[in-house]
């Protein structure tokens, strides 16, 4: 959309319009879906970018904004839904994806978080669900997901900020992203989702130290993502399973999303290492999101190729 | 989040990390990397958010600790208005 600045950080509000107009202005390759809504009752949407074919399409999922407070993560979504959308034409590369891959993307998964990191506390992290009769609010949304929940790395309290929820999957917007993924996982190749701080492409597992069956290829994608960035752009990113280069923890998206067969499956954590943390300036939104539309596309690539 | 600050802080020693995880769990301090204090482990990256009136009691039990530390952000507040448009920043 013209006067669309994506060099800054948007609320909510701006980011339901961007939605409404990218679609509107791409009405032949993208549409918006509606995927469900929040605990105060928002509704969710994805994007679907969609190249006209009579051909069976694999897909690529995106989410971002599943944590309130990692606003580089929603800033993320939207520029490579522009970067895409203006380059698809122009972009061998992004051409030939296109033609085999559709691509699914959730600008912000945790809307309520999110307006609430807006509106009233910059470092919220969880979803705004009420427990204890509204003493108390908020599930983190990547421990509440049906993959070994609530066994490891997690609270059991509420007032902790990796609170799990009351059971797998119970926040309305867990079970949104999980039906959605459910329906479709036969199509979806790749699950992507984004995060911030520390610099990190981050395979299955969190939940166990038992690698994935597939690890050893998930690790060689992952590398040469993080290299092409690297080699690019100089910034240092970590590769890695969560559990080995992190700590443990159960009930994340991306480990429930390769337990139901999804293969290449990464949580990426973006800029920085702690100088801002999750307070990252909008100056670092270009240099951010340039370096990590190349590793992305490293991966889908690959998975393309394949 | 007025004068609110962000250590960083590589414990050496097990006895720190023992100090360090009874602090963060006390205090209540928001954790910012590990996410837990089981999760702190000797030799490795912790990052914490430190409220403003806590700073410099977790600073002087730091100290009596000799547990090192590096001051990141020294005011969270201002980093915060600087990622809002001008118009929503608190200080407009």
């Amino acid at each position: 959309p013209e006067g669309y600045i994506y060099t800054q950080y948007h609320p909510m509000e701006e980011i339901y319009q961007w939605m409404t107009q990218i679609q509107k202005s791409n009405k032949e390759l993208v549409t918006q879906h509606y995927l469900g809504k929040t605990v105060e009752n928002r509704p969710m949407y994805y994007l679907q970018i969609s190249q006209p074919s009579d051909k069976t399409k694999k897909i690529i999922w995106m989410d971002c904004g599943i944590h309130a407070r990692e606003w580089i993560s929603p800033a993320f979504c939207q520029w490579f839904v522009k970067e895409i959308l203006q380059n698809y034409r122009s972009d061998p590369k992004i051409s030939r994806l296109l033609q085999n891959l559709d691509l699914y993307v959730l600008p912000v998964l945790n809307i309520d978080g999110y307006i609430y990191s807006w509106e009233k506390e910059r470092l919220w992290r969880k979803n705004r669900s009420p427990y204890m009769n509204g003493t108390c609010y908020g599930t983190d949304l990547n421990r509440n997901f049906n993959s070994s929940w609530g066994s490891i790395g997690v609270s059991y309290n509420c007032s902790s900020e990796i609170f799990c929820g009351s059971g797998p999957e119970s926040e309305p917007e867990t079970r949104a992203v999980a039906q959605l993924i459910e329906r479709k996982k036969s199509d979806i190749l790749c699950y992507l989702t984004i995060h911030s701080y520390g610099q990190y492409i981050l395979i299955p597992y969190g939940s166990t130290t038992t690698p994935p069956s597939n690890s050893e290829e998930l690790m060689h994608v992952a590398e040469k993502a993080a290299a092409a960035l690297t080699g690019k752009y100089g910034t240092s990113y970590e590769v890695g399973s969560t559990s080995s280069i992190l700590y443990s923890n159960s009930g994340s998206s991306r480990d429930w999303a390769h337990m139901i067969g999804i293969p290449f499956p990464y949580t990426f954590e973006l800029r920085d290492k702690g100088t801002h943390g999750f307070v990252l300036p909008p100056d670092q939104i270009q240099p951010t999101c340039e370096e990590t539309m190349l590793a992305v596309t490293t991966i889908i690539d690959y998975v393309d190729q394949k | 989040y007025d004068g609110d600050q962000v250590l960083h802080i590589v414990p050496e020693t097990l006895h720190q990390v023992q100090h360090l995880q009874h602090l963060c769990s006390t205090l209540q301090l928001d954790l910012w990397k590990p996410l837990l204090p089981e999760d702190i482990r000797a030799g490795e990256d912790l990052q914490i958010r430190i409220p403003a009136p806590l700073v410099r009691e977790v600073k002087d039990s730091l100290d009596q600790c000799t547990i090192s530390y590096k001051v990141l952000i020294p005011d969270v507040q201002e980093l915060v208005d600087q990622s809002m448009p001008r118009e929503r920043s608190s200080h407009s």
